[in-house]
């Protein structure tokens, strides 16, 4: 994996910016393992481990709120805009972070959860059911795609940046403020592509394009949350779910 | 867009508002 890139001249303000931003992994990972301690809140009559997995993600968002909240252009916003960006981005934001993670691990056979723990794919396909195990391979075929594109951390940040601000600017109150920041952070995007990885002519367009993927894979995300809250499978005062429900709506 | 469907802020209201800082427990 390219090394970290901490600064320099040709790295774009914006990026130096976000770079100071991204949270420390084991911080993050401190923080929820500490939450998953507390005693469950959830169904009696729910599988622990899904329980845990729901939890889980619940905390992981929450760290990806934490995140936005100190992002420059969002933290100026009013509420109402920050949680129309937010209702529009979090199951992409997820799923992007999901893939990074696994690009940083680096194992095709078993993916890293956000906790540190590591699950073989083959105990994803054997207890994870049909729909999950889809959608956890068809992630790690993205995963294997950006690492064929040598994604660094520095692309990682401008692309969780532009997936905050990918929503049309007509549903916002602020627009100008949004479309200052969407189009600042492809620009900073194209330059560093195009300075760093001469040699990838089109790295830029590859990046966007893996964006579109993890689209998909988000909606795919949605629908199988969906289907766990259809067959009353999540547990109670779920934030996923709300978030779920809130898109919809 | 603030509040849910039962007229409660929702969990995301809750965790961005500053008014409503510190964050609540999930």
């Amino acid at each position: 994996y390219p090394e970290p890139f901490s600064g320099g001249p040709s790295v774009p303000e914006l990026i130096l910016q976000l770079l100071q931003l991204e949270p420390e992994e084991d911080q993050v990972r401190a923080r929820i393992v500490g939450c998953l301690q507390e005693p469950a809140k959830g169904r009696p009559d729910q599988p622990a481990a899904f329980g845990l997995l729901c939890r889980m993600a619940d905390q992981t968002f929450i760290s990806i709120v934490d995140w936005a909240r100190r992002c420059m252009v969002f933290k100026e916003l009013e509420v109402a805009d920050q949680m129309t960006l937010l209702q529009n981005c979090w199951s992409e934001l997820l799923v992007f972070d999901h893939i990074y993670r696994q690009i940083q691990y680096g194992k095709e056979s078993s993916i890293l959860l956000v906790t540190g723990q590591e699950v073989e794919l083959s105990t994803v396909a054997a207890q994870a059911g049909s729909l999950l195990h889809s959608l956890v391979l068809r992630a790690q075929e993205l995963v294997l795609q950006l690492h064929a594109l040598q994604l660094d951390r520095q692309e990682f940040v401008c692309l969780k940046f532009l997936i905050l601000f990918s929503l049309d600017v007509k549903f916002l109150n602020n627009h100008s403020l949004v479309k200052d920041a969407q189009e600042k952070a492809n620009t900073a995007l194209l330059d560093y592509t195009l300075c760093h990885y001469p040699h990838c002519g089109d790295k830029f367009q590859q990046l966007l394009l893996c964006l579109v993927e993890v689209r998909a894979l988000s909606v795919q995300a949605r629908e199988y949350l969906y289907h766990k809250h259809l067959g009353n499978e999540m547990p109670r005062n779920n934030l996923l779910i709300e978030m779920l429900q809130a898109r919809q709506t | 867009p603030c509040q849910g469907t039962a007229g409660q802020p929702t969990i995301l209201y809750a965790l961005l508002s500053p008014s409503l800082r510190p964050r609540p427990s999930v």
